[in-house]
């Protein structure tokens, strides 16, 4: 990432953001 | 029941998104694979409401400047931004050739009768690099109004960027690309000028078999 892109990792999103839905 | 439940504001609901790859076999057959979708939802008063993100986590991945996702949510109305991640199906083979299509269709309804006007940005790091105006007549149907993009083809650029994206060797690499790759879309009253939907769209690429997966948040500010 090139410098001031805060990864979206490091923000604050819900665990489901992370988790695939396995439908 | 859908508002806070599904991809609807006050006056417009989005029924379907897909953006697809139509390619023929034989002159019956075509093959038609989805790169990413959202079906049709009856969601009712018993299902819980979508989770939120707060809008200002994303700002910076959308343009920023006049007429950015700021601007726009401060204007409102707030029940009309979403955000959704794609998990993208990008398990199929690509091959240049001419008879393919690549397409994206949609559908809205409402109840009442206007002209919308659909803007799709294609941001890589927050900024700009194509944008896509279409406008839609509404059909009266079933008691309400229904607006289609039918097959809307998908731009040069899009193309390029899945080619591309599908030539990285590993799915991580392929999500570190997509981690930049954002879209805006942004739904309007063409004559009031009046946000009827604003979806923020973010991708990663499917590990599932069983095709493209998708989450829907509401965006607010806590």
């Amino acid at each position: 990432n090139p410098a001031g892109h805060v990864p979206m990792r490091a923000r604050q999103l819900p665990a489901s953001f992370w988790q695939e839905p396995r439908t | 029941p859908w508002q806070g439940r599904s991809i609807a504001g006050c006056k417009l609901r989005m029924l379907e998104f897909s953006a697809f790859l139509e390619q023929p076999q034989d002159p019956e057959t075509v093959n038609k694979h989805l790169f990413v979708h959202i079906g049709q939802s009856n969601p009712t008063y018993s299902d819980p409401y979508l989770e939120a993100v707060d809008i200002r986590q994303i700002y910076d991945k959308f343009p920023e400047k006049k007429g950015g996702l700021k601007e726009l949510f401060e204007k409102g109305p707030p029940n009309a931004f979403f955000l959704v991640k794609f998990w993208a199906d990008l398990s199929i083979n690509l091959q240049d050739d001419s008879s393919f299509f690549y397409g994206v269709s949609s559908q809205y309804e409402s109840a009442e009768n206007m002209i919308i006007t659909s803007s799709t940005k294609v941001c890589s790091f927050g900024k700009q690099v194509v944008e896509k105006v279409e406008t839609e007549y509404a059909r009266f149907e079933s008691g309400r109004y229904v607006f289609r993009i039918h097959r809307s083809p998908l731009c040069e650029y899009m193309i390029n960027f899945i080619h591309k994206l599908k030539h990285l060797p590993e799915k991580y690499m392929m999500n570190s690309v997509l981690e930049n790759f954002t879209i805006l879309q942004v739904v309007t009253n063409r004559d009031t000028l009046e946000t009827l939907l604003c979806i923020a769209y973010v991708f990663e690429v499917s590990t599932s078999e069983h095709g493209a997966q998708h989450h829907i948040y509401r965006l607010l500010k806590d």
